[in-house]
């Protein structure tokens, strides 16, 4: 199963 | 002060209408170098970026940096009044709650003003990193358009396979499934008909289509999209806007458990 990653996850808060 | 003018205020329009679906609210940054906004999506699956360089306004101002809240919904409806082939005019005074409107017709017999209220937004920021993708797809706007709403008919994901051969589109649903390939064809005669593929190594991702179905109501701002990729991370579907600047997507892959 395929699970939606958060895009947040990938990216850093500035 | 900040105050940009644009000749050609459709594009304005459908810089606007490639917003809406995604993002209800959004802060447009304003600095002496343009316009900018970035913005995720309620689900926090996808992000947008957008650049609008001042060079690209006939008359462009800003004396301090300015952050508008806007409701993109209002802004929409606001847009819409303006016709397509209407100049567009931005203002808004350092300390206003208001962002200023105007709409002039190219003979300049008709001239439209409106208001719209500003919102204080605690948006977060991402910062994104310029990266190197494993591979680059250009092809036209409009089959990158038709190929998601074709296999959103489908299924609820595609995958995007990149491989030196070309880039296929799967989908996959109760009824049935669906593949579209493209390969590159560097022969069209229009610059903007031309599939072009560069890969260092191949890519296989999954993604949910209505995203990509979102982003594709930027087609009408240009007549090719690029599509980046590498194994991991997520897609830029990027539109450019005409020689002033790009709207990017972001989205998050599938992945598995």
């Amino acid at each position: 199963m395929n699970k939606q990653k958060k895009i947040s996850s990938f990216f850093e808060t500035k | 002060m900040f105050e940009a003018r644009l000749v050609q205020g459709s594009l304005l329009k459908k810089v606007q209408e490639a917003l809406k679906d995604i993002v209800q609210e959004a802060s447009w940054d304003c600095t002496s170098s343009g316009l900018s906004l970035q913005a995720m999506d309620g689900s926090h699956v996808s992000l947008v970026q957008l650049t609008l360089r001042a060079d690209g306004f006939e008359k462009y101002r800003c004396d301090r940096n300015l952050a508008m809240g806007i409701n993109m919904g209002s802004m929409s409806k606001i847009l819409k009044c303006a016709g397509n082939d209407d100049v567009i005019t931005l203002k808004a005074e350092d300390t206003s709650d208001r962002l200023e409107l105007m709409f002039e017709s190219p003979k300049g017999e008709k001239i439209s003003n409106y208001e719209m209220k500003l919102m204080d937004l605690d948006c977060e920021q991402l910062g994104i990193p310029d990266q190197e993708y494993s591979c680059s797809i250009k092809m036209p706007s409009h089959e990158f358009a038709r190929i998601c709403r074709d296999l959103s008919q489908i299924g609820e994901c595609v995958v995007i396979t990149c491989t030196k051969d070309g880039v296929q589109f799967s989908a996959k649903g109760d009824m049935g499934s669906g593949t579209v390939k493209m390969s590159q064809n560097l022969g069209a005669e229009k610059e903007d008909d031309q599939v072009t593929i560069e890969m260092t190594e191949p890519v296989q991702l999954t993604f949910a289509i209505k995203y990509l179905n979102m982003f594709t109501k930027a087609t009408s701002l240009s007549g090719s999209v690029c599509l980046s990729m590498s194994n991991d991370v997520p897609l830029v579907v990027e539109y450019k806007v005409e020689d002033m600047g790009h709207i990017k997507y972001f989205l998050a892959p599938k992945i598995e458990d």
